[in-house]
């Protein structure tokens, strides 16, 4: 209950969304 | 009771009582997704972001995404006509939100959107300082602090160049617009609040 952006499911939708962004830096 | 989502994040404050609750957390995540998307898109454009750490940058948005919407969607909040629009595209007046159990978040919001428009800033100013908005080192659990304090003193000093270039004659603004931080945060912890108490409904 601390973490309101994690109970929204808010990191989840961050997360996937950067997903794209960091795989091709680490290529 | 009958529940309503008074947040113009949704579709509209309407709840459908045959729907269960995990139903109606799911039908508001999926209204709001969107919303969070573009504000990610729009941090991985900001000169520098993309070379923050990856816990870094999660932690960035997951502590200042409702900020940024806040910024983003002022106006849905009509101050003159003191009506709300949602996400579906119709309007609901204060009175009949509050009657549906809208809390001084509302009031809230309402003053920030309206000082805020007020100040009458362009699309490229209100781009900035979103992006300032967005890159605070003193969010929770930042790694690397200085990264993210030096990207921060860069963005605010674009912000003052271009509010000084645009608005020679009113100085004002750029401390006006750095005030509105702290008015976010407060937003920020009592949207919080709000969400804690629906969760543990």
């Amino acid at each position: 209950f601390n973490d309101p952006a994690s109970n929204l499911g808010l990191e989840d939708i961050i997360r996937k969304a950067l997903m794209g962004n960091l795989e091709e830096r680490q290529e | 009771k009958r529940m309503h989502l008074v947040c113009p994040m949704n579709t509209s404050p309407h709840v459908d009582p045959q729907k269960s609750g995990h139903e109606v957390w799911e039908e508001f995540s999926h209204s709001f997704t969107p919303a969070v998307r573009e504000v990610v898109e729009f941090a991985k454009k900001i000169p520098g972001f993309r070379d923050l750490s990856q816990h870094d940058q999660v932690s960035l948005l997951k502590a200042g995404t409702f900020e940024v919407l806040v910024v983003r969607f002022a106006s849905l909040f009509d101050v003159k006509d003191r009506t709300v629009t949602f996400l579906g595209g119709k309007k609901y007046s204060v009175d009949t939100l509050r009657a549906m159990g809208a809390s001084d978040l509302l009031n809230s919001m309402f003053d920030f959107s309206e000082k805020l428009i007020n100040l009458g800033l362009s699309e490229e100013e209100m781009s900035l300082f979103t992006a300032v908005v967005l890159v605070s080192a003193d969010r929770s659990g930042i790694e690397n602090v200085n990264s993210v304090e030096a990207l921060q003193e860069t963005l605010i000093r674009a912000l003052r160049s271009l509010i000084t270039k645009n608005h020679p004659n009113e100085s004002a603004i750029f401390t006006k617009l750095l005030l509105k931080l702290p008015d976010l945060r407060s937003l920020n912890n009592m949207h919080s609040e709000q969400l804690l108490a629906f969760k543990v409904h």
